[in-house]
């Protein structure tokens, strides 16, 4: 622990640190993390990204890396990497098979542990993969992380956006900046015929965005593809609005 | 509190409580959940719906119903209704926007109000909506209810089978009944031309169920009208393998 006790503030050397976040589960959030990481990457930024999400940890899978993580000083255990970017995740501590069945303050301590006890070398930039909810993931990491601002996803249907706004309310609550919104599944094209089926509805951030003086960072179609790249470990970059990457 | 101090357990009365759940988040676990206690209700049981996710809570909405509950005795809390159905969530005792941002143990104390502080009548069944994760929902729901078994939803692709396995094999570490696995959002049909897309992929959470030696409780498609109404408040049944109603 540094000055001041056990609390001195984590990740301190890093430049900015991005949460990636939603209230809501299965809208895109750890996709849109790995893309956005890896477009920081690919603008020659040295980029972090941990996996916030201690009982459903979905990076050892989406970026294709596998095998524990090892220690070179016997103190700090040294971050995985895959794609030119450094990986922390409670996926590579355990099994996949097995459950966190951990009550919250066990999830503050892992937290706090892969942000800690890892060697990360020298970031720019880290992004973190925010699990669902407003609960001790997230306060965790409001409070003891220096965040430089966080990016909201969500699905366009009232359902989901219902649950990203509680999670922008919380950002601003514990005053972490909120660089915008972006809509992911927002329709789907048939490969067919070309019909356009909006499944989940349609433009339903955007109008958030307006509604709350909040950029929209854009929309991210439903497409086959992106599932079967983002889940089999070979993510591919979506073109993502210039505007996100002009925010770091 | 009864014989026993504060620990007696909840709910006692019901005769069978059914937990709807799954690890990963978004994957249709109050659509589903509010579709087997609208089809309960309907095979003549007395029902209540139990809003376990304390951070996204859907049933106010999914349920149509709003308004704040009241209590007849002044010191129960009277449930919702809806439907036929008794419901209770905290979506009901705050605005809609305003997120609830607790740690485990106030996560813990929300859920054992709203089971032994409400008054829910005589109830034959109990359908409990979960919340994503294996925390301190989880842990609370396990050990304080004498739950009859669980539904496991998942969506067909790997990414959110990974996170119903730590779903199901947390319910087993905890001695709670498996009833077999919900497989939705299992295919897309262009409403134009028929092209059937498997947009999460399609057949996972039956290769699963076979694997793990359970019961398939059937695959639900990804059909528009599932969200239009089940996001606006008039829920439709869809038509349940009987093989689920047949559990209780
Ligand atoms: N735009 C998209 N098109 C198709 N599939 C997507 C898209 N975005 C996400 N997915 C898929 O949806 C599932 C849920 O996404 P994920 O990133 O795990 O969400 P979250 O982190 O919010 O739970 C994954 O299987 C992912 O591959
Ligand atoms: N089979 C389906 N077809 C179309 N939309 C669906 C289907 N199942 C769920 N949905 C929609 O997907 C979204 C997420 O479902 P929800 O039940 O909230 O999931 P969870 O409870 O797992 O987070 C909701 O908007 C819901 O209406
Ligand atoms: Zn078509």
């Amino acid at each position: 622990p540094g000055p001041g006790g056990a609390k001195a503030p984590v990740l301190a050397g890093v430049r900015s640190i991005i949460a990636v976040a939603s209230g809501k589960g299965g809208v895109g959030k750890s996709t849109t993390a790995v893309n956005l990481a890896l477009g920081l990457a690919a603008a020659g930024h040295r980029v972090g990204l941990l996996d916030a999400d201690i009982y459903g940890p979905s990076m050892p899978r989406m970026m294709g890396i596998s095998g524990r993580p090892t220690s070179s000083d016997g103190q700090t255990l040294d971050a995985m990497e895959n794609y030119g970017i450094k990986v922390m995740s409670m996926g590579f501590m355990v099994d996949e098979e097995t459950p966190m069945i951990w009550r919250g303050p066990m999830v503050q301590s892992a937290l706090e542990q892969m942000m800690r006890d890892v060697n990360w070398g020298e970031l720019d930039v880290m992004v973190v993969d925010m699990p669902p909810g407003t609960g001790d993931a997230q306060l965790t990491m409001a409070q003891r992380v220096p965040l430089t601002g966080a990016v909201i996803v969500s699905t366009p249907q009232d359902i989901a956006l219902l649950d990203a706004r509680k999670g922008l309310n919380m950002f601003r609550k514990v005053d972490v900046p909120v660089f915008g919104l972006v809509e992911n599944m927002s329709y789907f094209t048939c490969p067919k015929c070309g019909e356009r089926s909006e499944i989940f509805s349609h433009g339903g951030a955007r109008r958030e965005a307006a509604r709350l003086g909040m950029d929209f960072l854009g929309e991210i179609p439903l497409v086959m593809e992106i599932r079967e790249t983002s889940d089999g470990g070979h993510p591919i970059v979506v073109s993502k609005p210039a505007s996100e990457h002009a925010k770091v």
